[in-house]
């Protein structure tokens, strides 16, 4: 079928066979034609054949958004915090997301309530695919208390839950005046190298992470595994306040994948653009503007881009904007007031 | 002088350009893996380049050339109406381990046709 206006020749947009074709019926491929064709297609899209996914997957809230700005449809993302991830984007025409292994039973488990093991299958990820960086994201404590104070969170690269040696990727010092805003939590991202992912996959396909959450007035050091009771106390009693990334009891599978942690590869398979190529930065106001212009600096906007426009105007209206978060390249700030729901 | 602007109104019609074209995953039973978008307007080309050329018709100098050969050698074909500018599409769908995937295809939309 067809949409638009141009439809003198073809009816209402649904092109019509030419006279001296061959009726629809007759012009039908066979079966195996069709599937030679559809093979053909899928192959070119990166696909050895159709997916079949189980139904009632739960698609990350995160990627919705991603999708949804990079359509232009900015009143569809939901996630007021959420940041359009241009450095990662510049270069990928690819994002993959990943949700951690569960281990079944206790296995993974470790008796030290601060730290805690999880591992992500990254090996669907096609060989011919340059991996250029990716993020872990973690939400923080939905139900955090405001009176507590900050803690530290340490993140190791880690093989396995007993590693003896895991490999320190960053340290974040975290306190709750983000989250007393954000009702519904708040994301904490950190950006991972793609080398070292690269090194830590190689031969299995799994990367695995330890997360070490202590009070910021905790002098235990995660070496010292005997050492970490004093530790341990504190966080039990903070254990609130934790990151998402055990499923709560009797927790439906819906909303905890909207919770869970969340491994996000931006990649390159070596055909087409980057997702931001018709994105482009203006110098000065840090405002993002899409579309493409001719030699005269005019617009070639279509009809239905302009209308886009105008929603995005009306958008602005609204009460929220595009613009640069701390200065950060490609930083988006959702204001807090006057948000509206459209 | 309404029988010329008719005529002229038709043989303008079946000139190249670009024409509508929606492609909905829902009917080809993609719609299973392909989140989003449900379909996309892809467009196709179809139309004669029969001479003259005009310029928004972004004849190649050898449709040109081809063209002028077909005045005089009806054996030789009149120049094809192709597209000359595609755009891609970001797909976002759930892979064969039900990860969500968001993609970047090229030349998936035509943008213009031209012969």
């Amino acid at each position: 079928g067809g949409q638009g206006g141009d439809t003198s020749e073809t009816g209402h947009g649904r092109a019509s066979p030419s006279p001296n074709s061959p009726s629809p019926t007759s012009a039908l491929p066979d079966p195996g034609l069709a599937q030679a064709i559809q093979s053909l297609l899928l192959s070119r899209l990166g696909l050895q054949s159709q997916p079949n996914p189980r139904p009632g997957v739960s698609v990350p809230q995160y990627l919705l958004d991603l999708y949804r700005f990079h359509q232009q449809q900015y009143h569809l993302v939901e996630d007021p915090l959420f940041r359009f991830p241009s450095q990662h984007i510049e270069q990928a025409n690819t994002v993959r997301s990943f949700h951690h292994h569960e281990p079944l039973g206790d296995h993974g488990k470790t008796n030290d309530r601060t730290r805690v093991h999880i591992s992500f299958n990254i090996s669907s990820i096609p060989q011919d695919e340059l991996l250029l960086s990716a993020e872990l994201r973690l939400l923080r404590g939905v139900r955090a208390s405001l009176a507590q104070g900050p803690y530290r969170l340490n993140l190791y690269l880690s093989k396995h839950h007993k590693d003896p040696e895991p490999t320190l990727l960053e340290t974040r010092l975290l306190n709750n005046v983000l989250l007393s805003h954000q009702p519904n939590g708040f994301w904490e991202v950190f950006r991972l190298d793609a080398e070292v992912l690269r090194k830590a996959s190689a031969g299995t396909g799994s990367l695995g992470f330890l997360l070490e959450n202590r009070p910021e007035n905790s002098t235990t050091s995660l070496p010292d595994q005997s050492s970490s009771a004093a530790g341990e106390d504190e966080a039990e009693k903070h254990k609130e306040r934790h990151l998402r990334v055990c499923r709560s009891v009797g927790q439906d599978d819906h909303s905890w994948a909207q919770e869970r942690p969340l491994l996000v590869t931006y990649s390159h398979d070596g055909h087409g653009a980057p997702l931001v190529k018709h994105i482009r930065r203006t110098a000065g106001n840090g405002q993002w503007v899409r579309g493409r212009k001719g030699s005269n600096g005019k617009s070639k906007n279509s009809s239905k881009s302009r209308k886009k426009d105008q929603g995005w105007g009306r958008a602005k209206k609204g009460g929220y904007s595009v613009q640069d978060r701390d200065g950060d390249k490609g930083g988006v700030n959702w204001s807090d007031r006057g948000r509206v729901k459209r | 002088n309404g029988g010329h602007s008719a005529k002229l109104k038709r043989l303008s019609r079946g000139r190249c350009r670009r024409h509508p074209l929606y492609v909905d995953f829902n009917d080809v039973g993609w719609h299973k893996w392909i989140i989003a978008p449900s379909g996309y307007d892809a467009f196709f080309c179809l139309g004669e380049c029969r001479y003259p050329l005009a310029d928004h018709m972004n004849a190649s100098s050898h449709a040109v050339v081809q063209t002028m050969v077909n005045s005089v050698n009806g054996a030789v074909p009149r120049a094809c109406c192709v597209p000359t500018s595609l755009s891609p599409i970001a797909l976002l769908y759930l892979d064969h381990q039900d990860r969500v995937v968001l993609k970047n295809y090229q030349d998936m939309v035509v943008e213009s046709c031209g012969c």
